[in-house]
């Protein structure tokens, strides 16, 4: 079975 | 709730270790416990925080590599930034929890060179003078 693999993120906080 | 009472000041092992199991035991939790743990880590009571940071330590080398690719993402790393720069939440912890943060995220980029996003929050906040040395 493939593992599904979550890709998503967000942006470097501009701090 | 239990790896990171503030009302015992030491370090709970046996239930750090339980909750490094359950993380292990279901991919769910491995991609939420993260989230869990950042809440804990911006608590107001700094021994939370600091149990929360402990926490953290030891499931970075004990939970696996979905809790890893999660740790490793600007979505958990922008959760401590907001720790340590004043424009977020920098003014309301202590040296101690901030300097904490700072080891931790220090010693990622020594162990996880591959890490890129490590690299570049670490960079940033070098840059930006909140880590000094």
């Amino acid at each position: 079975t493939v593992s599904f693999h979550d890709d998503s993120d967000e942006d470097l906080l501009n701090v | 709730d239990k790896a990171t009472d503030p009302s015992i000041p030491e370090e709970n092992w046996e239930c750090i270790q339980r909750f490094c199991d359950r993380v292990n035991a279901d991919k769910e939790s491995s991609s939420l416990a993260p989230r869990l743990l950042a809440h804990k880590i911006q608590s107001p009571q700094e021994v939370e925080a600091l149990h929360a940071l402990t926490v953290l330590e030891t499931c970075v080398n004990n939970c696996g590599e979905r809790f890893h690719n999660e740790i490793a993402k600007f979505r958990f790393l922008n959760e401590l930034i907001k720790v340590l720069c004043p424009k977020y939440y920098g003014t309301w912890f202590s040296e101690k929890v901030k300097s904490r943060v700072i080891e931790i995220m220090f010693s990622w980029t020594v162990w996880f060179p591959q890490e890129v996003k490590i690299r570049d929050a670490y960079q940033m906040l070098k840059k930006q003078g909140i880590v000094k040395e």
